[in-house]
């Protein structure tokens, strides 16, 4: 009895609330969240587009991460014959942490007769094929090999075959809530078994 | 496990919810608008430590017993979470990429005298 506030044995006295308490919830959170400090947010992404993005997400989906990377705005062209789509990805938040898979969410037009759309990675390869029948439109989402995700940014092209013109960012219906977007799903990396001695 | 009134002396759970809004952070942090940041506080007096629904597990109980003997060597009975349950989390990184991770053992839902 009469102990002072704390516990002696843990040696950590209870900050009253406050500015204290404050800075200590502020630490314990960004410690979880494996951040030195708070992100400074500098590319603002339309509110709408984190919405629709959202929908999509694995909604109750079990412990693990999502990131979920936009295409850079402006045009979705290079000047150049292939179009392409550019994304700034975020390293998976913690070393012990793997990213499993990877997908590409494109809003497209209904297109006028039967084509395939094809997205081709940065050196050129196919990573992704899909048709898409005629007057099919709507959000359609392309496997990635998780490998990508670790690079620091990703260009990806999108050629149409079958199209009038192999230009596939023709086909995308770009709106504040319709930005093209990568998700990709992390999960912690399989641990060796440790065995406990006694 | 107790939570603290005003005037509650013995281990118990203290409420302190965060608002995001508040210290600044609801730009980056999507989701959720602010989080509960409880703790555990108050004393652990001998004869409450061990009775069923205090002990933080049967070591401790032995050890209250232990105390409650006054067997020298008895060491301090602290006031600590003995239940805690995951926090999501919806953020935006410096890269303005969304992250969602669920972060466990995150809020402390129940204390108890170690």
């Amino acid at each position: 009895g009469g102990m002072a506030m704390g516990c002696p044995g843990c040696g950590v006295p209870t900050p009253a609330p406050g500015p204290a308490l404050l800075e200590l919830a502020k630490r314990q959170l960004l410690d979880r969240l494996h951040l030195s400090e708070r992100p400074n947010v500098t590319r603002a992404v339309p509110r709408a587009a984190v919405a629709s993005a959202l929908r999509r997400l694995h909604p109750g989906r079990a412990q693990g991460y999502e990131i979920v990377s936009f295409a850079e705005t402006g045009p979705y062209t290079t000047g150049t014959l292939v179009p392409e789509l550019r994304f700034e990805l975020s390293q998976a938040p913690a070393r012990d942490v793997e990213i499993v898979e990877a997908q590409l969410w494109l809003p497209l037009r209904a297109p006028g007769a039967n084509v395939t759309l094809q997205v081709m990675g940065p050196d050129g390869t196919a990573l992704s094929t899909r048709r898409l029948a005629a007057g099919t439109g709507g959000w359609l989402t392309f496997s990635l090999p998780p490998g990508l995700h670790g690079l620091p940014s990703l260009h990806l092209a999108l050629l149409c075959h079958g199209c009038t013109h192999p230009d596939g960012t023709r086909l995308l219906s770009p709106g504040p809530a319709r930005r093209p977007f990568v998700v990709a799903r992390a999960q912690a990396r399989a641990r060796g078994r440790r065995v406990g001695k006694r | 496990s107790l939570r603290c009134a005003p005037d509650s002396a013995l281990c118990c759970l203290q409420d302190y919810y965060v608002d995001f809004r508040n210290i600044g952070w609801h730009d980056w942090i999507i989701k959720p608008e602010g989080y509960q940041l409880n703790y555990c506080v108050g004393q652990c007096p001998l004869h409450v430590a061990g009775s069923p629904g205090m002990a933080a597990s049967f070591h401790s109980a032995v050890l209250n017993l232990v105390k409650a003997n006054s067997i020298a060597g008895a060491g301090h009975a602290c006031c600590v979470p003995t239940h805690r349950r995951p926090l999501s989390v919806l953020y935006f990184d410096r890269g303005s990429n969304i992250v969602k991770t669920d972060i466990p053992d995150m809020i402390v839902e129940a204390c108890g005298c170690s």
